[in-house]
């Protein structure tokens, strides 16, 4: 069982060891990785010892190994994507972000209800009607669903994606979607990281 | 000292509290408290027991004096606003959010390159040249910064919002910014959160 805050720092680990091995980098410091997420350097070691990884304080650890046995854990055995729902400012965004730096789990299909969006394809990626969510669901290995459409839709559409078989959401609407216990939701919001922005901003920067 | 996690736990409860109150309740237990933030009971209390708030466990917290205590601390006494940096897809989508939503950080000010978007009025907000940050940033009380331009300008875009005396940004640019250890930074990623989602999908609702 692991905690989800030790995935979250997994995962953040990964994307900045991907970055310092693409500038040439071959070898990283527990306390490189600890100022990344704002840990400490013993924090570090015991994550990476949880997954069985281990460097050595004078060598630290070989980024690529690193890389690799996060990756085992992290990814899916088989490929894995996602479904954005709601094609407007932040689908747009998130849809141009993802195009550009190809992770791991990639947007395998938009969905919208505007006919102007509908049948087009934005950033590589095809938006489908509302219609074809659970034709396009039923062909897809989707397993993420990102709710990007006004909050009003919200509940309705993660019904929709749960029903077609969806079990994690990362929710973007400023309400609280109920699910059945075996879901997972994740919520976003930029106002609560911008509150603690100003606080720290005001209060000297922070831990 | 408050550390950074009591913080957005802080600003969390205080945003639902909001919206249980908006719905006519008067009452809240620290079980709801925790379950929205993932968190435990006991942490609730020890939350509140820090900033000088208890209740009782028969008969809950009173939720109006609640969001007022979190208030005096999150907020600051003044009027403090926020500068938004690239008003494409992303900035749109946060003028979109933010004017809808009323949160206690105004965006007072939009900034961008962009000819067609320069003079503009969006979501109530005004969209300024770069040339005029330092002329506007005089003028309105900015304290922090948020950084929504491609990746190549980031760096830039920060160390003026800095020297116009910006202390705190939220950048959500797939880079590191470099800044003096006055100034706080916080890093958006929607891929650290997928990643989550998606292994918490695989693996059953997580903690
Ligand atoms: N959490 C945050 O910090 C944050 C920040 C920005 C935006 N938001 C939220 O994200 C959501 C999207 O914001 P936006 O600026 O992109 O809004 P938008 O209005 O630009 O886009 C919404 C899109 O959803 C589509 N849509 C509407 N009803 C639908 C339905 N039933 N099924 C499928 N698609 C539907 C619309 O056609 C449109 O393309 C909003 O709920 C907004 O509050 C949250
Ligand atoms: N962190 C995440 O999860 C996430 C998600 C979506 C987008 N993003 C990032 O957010 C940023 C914006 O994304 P977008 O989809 O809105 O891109 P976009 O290209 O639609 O918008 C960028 C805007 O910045 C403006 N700009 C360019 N150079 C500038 C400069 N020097 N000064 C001021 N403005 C400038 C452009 O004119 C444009 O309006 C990108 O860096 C992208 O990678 C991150």
């Amino acid at each position: 069982e692991i905690p989800v805050r030790m995935v979250e720092r997994l995962s953040a680990y990964r994307r900045q060891l991907r970055r310092w091995v693409a500038e040439g980098r071959t070898r990283i410091y527990s306390h490189e990785l600890g100022a990344l997420v704002g840990g400490t350097p013993a924090q570090v070691r015991r994550d990476l010892m949880t997954i069985g990884y281990t460097g050595s304080p004078a060598r630290g650890y070989e980024a690529t190994g690193l890389i690799e046995r996060i990756s085992q854990l992290l990814d899916a055995p088989t490929r894995q994507g996602v479904a954005l729902v709601g094609v407007g400012y932040l689908g747009r965004a998130i849809l141009n972000y993802f195009s550009k730096t190809h992770p791991d789990l990639p947007i395998l299909a938009a969905f919208d209800v505007a006919p102007e969006k509908i049948g087009r394809v934005l950033d590589g990626c095809r938006c489908y009607a509302m219609t074809e969510l659970e034709a396009v669901l039923g062909t897809q290995p989707v397993t993420v669903g990102i709710v990007a459409v006004p909050v009003e839709a919200a509940q309705g559409v993660a019904d929709r994606l749960i029903q077609a078989g969806v079990r994690g959401l990362l929710n973007f609407t400023p309400t609280r979607l109920r699910v059945p216990p075996e879901v997972y939701v994740e919520d976003v919001d930029i106002a609560v990281s911008l509150e603690k922005v100003a606080f720290f901003a005001r209060h000297g920067a922070g831990s």
